[in-house]
């Protein structure tokens, strides 16, 4: 995270570290999925052979606190099963379309007030994508140029799809990069405040005024650069039902 | 002469019956039968040449040496003496049958052709317990005591307390082991109400199934020798059930009535060799063994149909209140039932009726129950609540809500009788310690 600060604990207790290729993010739902980006797990140009139930039998996944050496210390939670949404496509370096996976643990956890699921948006608000609509994004990514060992956050705005469009014809040159409807951004052009390499997978979240919970609307997917301008998120909100096609009504 | 067969039946004809009979012919049957029965003839057809007094042809009949008629004559015929139906009984098991025919059946020079007689006999059994049937000279003696017809013969049989004798018909006092087994009955001294005789050692015994006891009721008149002074020197009358003597008893004071209290009874009655006292008769009776009232052991206790009396074979069945079970020792029972025995006990002695323990209620994972009353025991009627570890699980229930009860059956029940326990699903989005900005 780029312009950040230190959470304190309990503030994100949904927050997940996985290292599954490297270092990434994650969020708890219900009390045993990990709901996390799917090019954390299946990287962009990783070798075809991938055996998701090696990935999951290796996999570390902590929480509960928001210093890494503690994690660690806390012992990681082994994962059961792993589901990349079908429309993701590792071998697309350009598109992060259908950018969302779900790991099942194989031990529920039990919860408190440092770990803690974040909810999903349901269908009936849609405001939380609303240019200018705060949220924070919170994660143990790379800040100023190293990972941290801290789990930061940091306050964004979300911006309009013809923003997010126009910012990026202008930004990205020559590459190819899609820009879906499953997918929103959020952030400055010229603050330098983002979300960075390490986030990946960690969930931006809102406070649902109307119901006082947070809700998770996007998972830190892609950008150009950090801080450079807007960071792209997958839209959560598209992928409610196949969430909850896996997770079931828990 | 043709002595007919020892049949028990049979037809007899005239000769070249139902041809005309001969002139001139002389035929004679001696019926017999076996001993027991008697023979019992009459004519099915009779058609024989009348004359005054049966002078030319007829029928003669006889039975135990006496002459039962000559016959002859047809239906209707004012000459002569037709049979008609008439049955001819013998008194012993024999009968003769004679039949005369002369040297014509002419009548004003014509031929009548007479066809003769048809004859069916059948033996009878013969009642010789019946005074009136007995043949003079049948030599055979009366029972003394009780005669028993029975088809084709009888039989003798004595009082109680008497025995027949070789001659199968006269009766001795023998009473030396008398043996009842119906459930009531009469015993009396011999010749009762006359005297009884003489140097009596007779052992009357009572053996009922077991589970019942002999009630024994003496009738008047009572009246065995006794001495003012010196308790039944001479005949004793002496009463014991199951070895332990009950009484010893004489003189003209009836016992009245006795409750032995026992399946097996043995009645002792021994006399010298005088006196003219008429003796003793009992009517026993019975009834089941009783046992004591069932109690119950505590308050929870039902005993179903309480009856008054319980006796030999009755049994009665027990349960507890709703929320209690039946215990035997540590052992719990899915019900209870005790049976009178012969002896006059249970067969089991009564349970008790223990509080329901439903047991610790399951423990609900992120949760916790807590007892509503202080006892905090698990019996039955006891209350718990679930909670979830709020804030960061919530409870879910079934419409029962989360308040269980220990049931009567053992189970922790909701409101509606439900065993399943709440569930805690996790608090999405409420962190206790959210992000709060101060600086703007």
């Amino acid at each position: 995270i780029l312009g950040g600060k230190s959470a304190r604990r309990g503030n994100f207790p949904w927050q997940a570290l996985t290292d599954i290729h490297g270092r990434g993010g994650g969020a708890l739902l219900g009390d045993r999925w990990i709901l996390t980006a799917a090019h954390a797990i299946l990287p962009k140009e990783a070798e075809d052979n991938v055996n998701l139930d090696k990935i999951a039998e290796d996999a570390n996944i902590f929480l509960g606190h928001t210093n890494v050496e503690e994690l660690y210390k806390m012992g990681n939670h082994p994962v059961r099963r792993i589901f990349i949404h079908p429309d993701y496509n590792p071998k697309d370096y350009y598109n992060f379309n259908g950018d969302i996976a779900l790991l099942e643990l194989k031990n529920p956890v039990t919860l408190g007030p440092t770990v803690l699921p974040i909810c999903l948006p349901d269908a009936t608000n849609t405001t939380f994508y609303r240019d200018g609509r705060v949220g924070y994004v919170s994660g143990f990514g790379v800040e100023k140029n190293h990972v941290s060992n801290d789990l930061k956050y940091v306050s964004l705005p979300a911006v309009a799809d013809e923003k997010c469009q126009n910012w990026l014809d202008s930004a990205k040159g020559d590459d190819p990069i899609v820009f879906s409807e499953n997918m929103f951004c959020a952030g400055f052009l010229t603050v330098k405040q983002d979300a960075c390499q390490g986030d990946s997978g960690s969930v931006f979240t809102v406070l649902d005024t109307q119901s006082g919970h947070w809700v998770a609307t996007g998972i830190v997917s892609w950008g150009i650069g950090c801080a450079q301008g807007y960071g792209f998120y997958t839209k959560i909100l598209n992928y409610v039902d196949w969430i909850k096609g896996i997770v079931g009504e828990d | 002469s043709s002595p007919v067969s020892r049949k028990l039946f049979g037809e007899i004809r005239s000769p070249g019956y139902p041809k005309p009979y001969p002139n001139n012919n002389i035929s004679i049957w001696d019926i017999h039968v076996p001993k027991g029965y008697v023979v019992k003839l009459t004519f099915r057809y009779f058609d024989l040449e009348p004359s005054e007094s049966c002078f030319y042809d007829y029928v003669k009949i006889k039975a135990d040496k006496k002459d039962l008629g000559r016959y002859c004559g047809q239906l209707g015929s004012t000459t002569g003496n037709h049979p008609g139906r008439k049955e001819f009984v013998s008194k012993g098991n024999s009968m003769h049958l004679e039949f005369h025919s002369d040297f014509s059946n002419e009548d004003n020079g014509t031929v009548i052709p007479y066809r003769g007689f048809l004859a069916y006999y059948q033996a009878v059994d013969l009642d010789e317990c019946d005074r009136n049937n007995a043949a003079e000279e049948d030599e055979r003696p009366q029972c003394q005591h009780l005669c028993h017809n029975y088809v084709g013969g009888y039989f003798c049989s004595c009082r109680i307390g008497y025995q027949l004798q070789s001659d199968h018909h006269s009766c001795k006092v023998e009473c030396s082991s008398e043996l009842f087994t119906e459930e009531s009955g009469y015993l009396s001294s011999p010749e009762y109400p006359e005297p009884y005789p003489e140097d009596l050692r007779c052992n009357y015994s009572i053996r009922l199934q077991k589970g019942l006891s002999v009630i024994l009721k003496f009738l008047e008149p009572f009246e065995i020798d006794e001495h003012q002074q010196v308790h039944c020197p001479y005949d004793q009358l002496k009463i014991q059930a199951q070895g332990r003597e009950i009484g010893e008893f004489c003189g003209k004071e009836s016992p009245g009535s006795i409750e032995t209290n026992s399946n097996e009874v043995d009645i002792l009655f021994l006399t010298d060799e005088s006196g003219f006292s008429r003796g003793w008769k009992i009517h026993y009776t019975s009834e089941k063994v009783r046992c004591p009232q069932p109690v119950p052991r505590d308050q929870f206790t039902i005993i179903r149909d309480l009856q008054p009396v319980y006796q030999f074979q009755d049994y009665f069945t027990v349960s507890c209140q709703a929320g209690y079970n039946l215990m035997e020792g540590n052992q719990k029972l899915v019900s209870f039932t005790a049976v009178c025995q012969a002896d006059g006990t249970w067969h089991q002695s009564m349970p008790c009726c223990e509080i329901v323990n439903c047991g610790s209620p399951t423990n609900l994972t992120n949760g916790a129950f807590s007892y509503a009353n202080k006892s905090a025991n698990n019996n039955f009627q006891s209350v718990i609540t679930y909670r979830c570890n709020e804030p960061f699980y919530h409870i879910v229930t079934g419409a029962g809500g989360d308040t269980f009860t220990c049931s009567a059956k053992g189970t922790w029940v909701d409101r509606d009788g439900q065993v399943r326990i709440p569930a805690c699903l996790p608090v999405c989005g409420k962190p206790v310690h959210p992000i709060t900005e101060v600086q703007r």
